[in-house]
């Protein structure tokens, strides 16, 4: 479902070149359960931006579903962001003035819900990630591990196919991480969904099946667990 | 060197006000290495902003090194900021438009450092988190584990006598975050800097000498190992 091939991703924001994606081919099947590790720097969340129709590679192809999204307008990847594809930032990227709920709510805005449900399937999602006392809190009013949840809580609400969280439980202690990664196993095994975590902790990538690992904009390592 | 004493903070945003805080009394001495745990929402962050002079209490006294700060003007707190605490916050608050070196210099404008000097210091800082080749990148041009580093060294470069730093391995892989707590035992050794550490990893936490548990905005637990 989610095929890259030779996908190179090189910045130049003047100066020297930093070449962030170097030759990076990989295949990820529908359902899999996939964590990405590496160093600081070396190309997970680029790579996740690519995948996640957020970014063009320099060079290189992206088959989504057997398309490829190269060809695609930008108005096509927008829909094609809403539509399949549920992203939890590492930075969270939650909207400033507006509300946690509001926040949880913008990515059923493609897809056609009525107002209604959109509000209904947006307090349930923070009902999931235990943050429904918080639904009227804007960004600023709320702890570092409560804006993660609600950036997670967004990630879910579109029962997309895919999830592409980076880092989500980088500001959670361990019992609520846990909890997350058991939402997140639950999704996988029952509703089917494709999700593909980026984590620098072992203990967290162990909930996955497969194991991929970036060194210096490279995959050096590719596991599964049986 | 910090004393509180009966410390409580009630945010009161329109609606229910939050109580962040509700009993907290903690002395902590000089070239003391704290670890600050607890569950996301517990108060930590808050609890750090105050002894951080970046907040007031709503109740309760705050003496730092034998001075009462709520008697502080503004400009007081700012110049006790600048001189006596390094801060790396949850979310890095770096400065979007100023490169990493930029960034790094802030704290030393309180400090009467000249031009050169800051930018030597900065560097130096830098090379110290291994991102001395990211000196002129903005923090849009870095990855997450990069900019939480450069966080990092804008809060050494001051050599102040306090360090409080919230999260500050939440985005680095494991080898990395071991050379910064690494760091953080030879600042507080050699350097007897105090340095009060949050986190919600076990790991990290057993570099500190003592480990104060938040929940519910109170302690619950403070132990000290031998
Ligand atoms: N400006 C604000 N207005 C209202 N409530 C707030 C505000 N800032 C923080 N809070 C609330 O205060 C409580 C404590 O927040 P704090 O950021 O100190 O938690 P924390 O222990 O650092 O959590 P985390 O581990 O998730 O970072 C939380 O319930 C949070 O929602
Ligand atoms: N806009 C940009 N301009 C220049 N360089 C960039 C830009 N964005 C990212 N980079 C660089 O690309 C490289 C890869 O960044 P990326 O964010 O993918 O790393 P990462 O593996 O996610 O790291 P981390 O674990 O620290 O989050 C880094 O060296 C980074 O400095
Ligand atoms: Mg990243
Ligand atoms: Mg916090």
């Amino acid at each position: 479902m989610i095929a890259v091939e030779n996908i190179r991703r090189v910045y130049t924001p003047g100066g020297t070149p930093v070449v962030a994606l170097n030759d990076v081919s990989l295949n990820i099947g529908t359902g899999e359960f996939v964590a990405v590790m590496g160093p600081s720097g070396s190309g997970k969340s680029t790579f996740m931006h690519i995948i996640g129709c957020l970014d063009r590679p320099t060079s290189g192809a992206y088959r989504l579903d057997g398309e490829d999204v190269s060809g695609f307008s930008k108005d096509k990847l927008a829909e094609v962001r809403g539509k399949k594809i549920g992203f939890v930032f590492q930075g969270f990227n939650l909207i400033p003035r507006t509300t946690a709920v509001e926040n949880v709510e913008l990515p059923m805005l493609y897809n056609g819900f009525e107002a209604k449900e959109r509000r209904r399937r947006a307090l349930e999602a923070l009902i999931t990630v235990g943050l429904e006392e918080k639904a009227d809190r804007r960004p600023n009013e709320l702890s570092g591990g409560q804006q993660q949840r609600v950036a997670i809580a967004r990630a879910i609400v579109n029962d997309a196919l895919i999830m592409l969280a980076d880092e989500p439980t980088g500001n959670l202690d361990t019992k609520t991480s846990q909890e997350i990664m058991e939402l997140f196993v639950r999704l996988n095994r029952e509703a089917g969904k494709t999700i593909i975590v980026v984590t620098h902790e072992p203990d967290i990538a162990s909930y996955a099946k497969r194991t991929v690992r970036f060194r210096d904009g490279n995959i050096t390592k590719d596991e599964r667990k049986w």
